[in-house]
């Protein structure tokens, strides 16, 4: 409802608003930011890779948080403590010896 | 052992638990 040459700031600028407005639109519908939530049961792809590193380790101490952020170098430690909260209270894993070493509930 | 044992049997509850409300 504005005028043009106001949002465009100068003359130069009157082709982009109109063809900006419809990309952001079609952005706010657009479906790609759904992808990052693909759950395979039930866990995220992030959840699920932290999980089969956990069930991967059958030391009777479990897996560290240390050795986890090795294996993950792509992957914050806090992004990996959070990750390991959910999948403790999710009765996945349960922790050994400290608060952080783990095991699967499920490797044996 | 003690605590690894806890540990273990409070999870497996939790995973129980997680299948029943699924």
């Amino acid at each position: 409802s504005k005028p043009q040459a106001m949002m465009g700031g100068g003359g130069g600028m009157n082709m982009m608003p109109t063809s900006h407005t419809s990309i952001g639109g079609m952005g706010s519908a657009g479906g790609y930011s759904g992808a990052s939530m693909m759950l395979v049961n039930g866990l995220s792809a992030n959840q699920n890779q932290v999980l089969s590193l956990i069930k991967s380790c059958h030391d009777p101490q479990g897996i560290s948080t240390q050795d986890l952020k090795q294996k993950l170098n792509s992957m914050s430690v806090a992004v990996i403590r959070q990750i390991v909260d959910f999948l403790s209270n999710e009765g996945h894993i349960f922790s050994t010896i400290d608060e952080d070493h783990f095991r699967s509930t499920d490797n044996e | 052992l003690e605590r690894i044992a806890k540990n273990k049997a409070a999870a497996l509850e939790r995973l129980a638990a997680a299948h029943q409300t699924c």
